[in-house]
């Protein structure tokens, strides 16, 4: 893979969104999944619904959690996203209300991408941003930086958080995923997490997956 | 010997008189040699042990709160109020005294206090004489305020805002232990879940089904191979 990408710099990224109060960190993952994914193969960048997710997939947990392995099956069932303006988030459960008149982007399948760092950079940097799940240890005190934890501290299978991974690259010779996280810009480095690459650190290379349009 | 549990709530054994007679003792002790204006009071016990050699000899560590009431106080009364803010000044110090009670006389063999709050352990080389906690506070107070007002959080009472404090102050310490842990560059201080406990952040933020529920499989992709 080259030596560093981000595709916020190629414009396949959406704003950093806020999921509230709300465990639904696996529909932003999967919208943001998808996002990117339609914009490498239509050429538009859309905002997707994860409002959508919370109330339509009826496998995952709303805002008591859920699998992007889930997601993409029910989004495939559904026959789509909606765009965030259509169906906006709310952050709470609501009975659904998805139309298949306002779909604005679909899936067909998905797949999982390897646990081996260097494959899922060149898989990132030649076909997009990627749904990963890590151990957010550390995360509710994040300021800036790239966070390294010891392994025992963030160990690998304890995940419990669903983010986006969006690129890699080097500070100051320490390697680095760029994480977009769903907790607003008032979080972490405008709303980004930056984590040490090559150590499987925190499990972020356990439950890598995209959707496939 | 008689190992009783390892952490005692005064409140949870009111009866215990011999119990009590000991923590008294230790208050009395702690109040004579600290140098301090306010009356300290002790709050909590831990990791009582019991042993019967002349005497009976105790080994505990209590936590010592501080109080409305001033020494220099004529009769300073026994049910001397806490101040708002004891939990986070607490002190704690690790006693060995031994008991006579037949003849009514207890020796204390020796006494370690350390102003590092809940979590810490006493060092041999701090005493009783060792850096206030009020500057820490302080900071601290400055710290919830700034966070208060970046973050607009809103508490329902003055109750609430004092339990928000002192999760705050308890996350400070935990965001320092993990800077200090922390391999890479990353910088771990107050964010907008600073008033939030470990349970409260997991509940509302994150996903306990990521690592309680099988992924659905799905088929691995192709890796990459041209250049």
């Amino acid at each position: 893979p080259p030596a560093q990408w981000d595709w916020r710099e190629h414009g396949a990224v959406t704003e950093v969104k806020n999921q509230g109060m709300c465990g639904s960190c696996w529909a932003f993952s999967v919208t943001g999944n998808i996002e990117g994914q339609w914009f490498l193969k239509k050429g538009s960048l859309l905002s997707l619904s994860e409002q959508e997710l919370v109330d339509c997939d009826g496998v995952d947990m709303a805002c008591g959690g859920g699998l992007p392995s889930n997601a993409y099956e029910a989004i495939e069932k559904l026959g789509g996203l909606e765009s965030e303006q259509d169906y906006s988030y709310l952050g709470h459960k609501e009975p659904c209300s998805f139309s298949t008149n306002k779909v604005s982007a679909y899936i067909n399948s998905s797949v999982e991408i390897p646990k081996d760092e260097t494959q899922i950079a060149a898989w990132l940097a030649k076909n997009g941003p990627i749904s990963i799940a890590l151990n957010a240890f550390a995360m509710q005190f994040y300021r800036k930086g790239i966070s390294y934890p010891f392994r025992i501290l963030c160990n690998p299978w304890m995940i419990d958080h669903a983010v986006l991974l969006v690129g890699y690259g080097d500070r100051d010779g320490k390697p680095f995923w760029a994480i977009k996280n769903s907790w607003g810009t008032d979080w972490g480095e405008e709303g980004y997490y930056y984590l040490h690459r090559g150590t499987g650190s925190c499990g972020m290379n356990t439950m890598c997956s995209s959707a496939v349009i | 010997v008689s190992a009783l549990p390892p952490v005692r709530w005064l409140q949870e054994d009111p009866e215990d008189i011999e119990l009590k007679t000991v923590l008294r003792l230790a208050e009395r002790e702690y109040n004579r040699v600290s140098g301090r204006e306010d009356v300290y009071r002790a709050l909590r016990l831990r990791d009582l042990r019991r042993q019967l050699v002349s005497g009976i000899r105790y080994d505990f560590t209590v936590f010592l709160g501080r109080t409305l009431c001033k020494k220099e106080d004529e009769e300073v009364p026994d049910n001397c109020s806490l101040h708002s803010l004891a939990s986070l000044m607490e002190i704690q110090c690790r006693y060995s005294m031994l008991v006579f009670p037949w003849v009514n006389e207890t020796k204390v063999l020796d006494h370690r206090c350390s102003e590092e709050g809940v979590s810490a352990e006493p060092s041999s080389d701090q005493d009783v004489d060792s850096v206030k906690p009020e500057d820490e506070l302080l900071e601290t107070l400055s710290l919830f305020k700034d966070f208060v007002t970046t973050y607009n959080k809103k508490y329902k009472d003055d109750e609430e805002a004092l339990m928000r404090l002192q999760i705050f102050s308890q996350n400070f310490k935990k965001a320092k232990e993990i800077q200090e842990k922390d391999q890479g560059t990353a910088e771990y201080g107050v964010t907008k879940f600073s008033d939030l406990t470990e349970e409260e952040f997991r509940t509302l933020y994150l996903n306990p089904l990521l690592s309680s529920q099988p992924s659905r499989p799905m088929k691995m992709a192709l890796a990459p191979t041209d250049p």
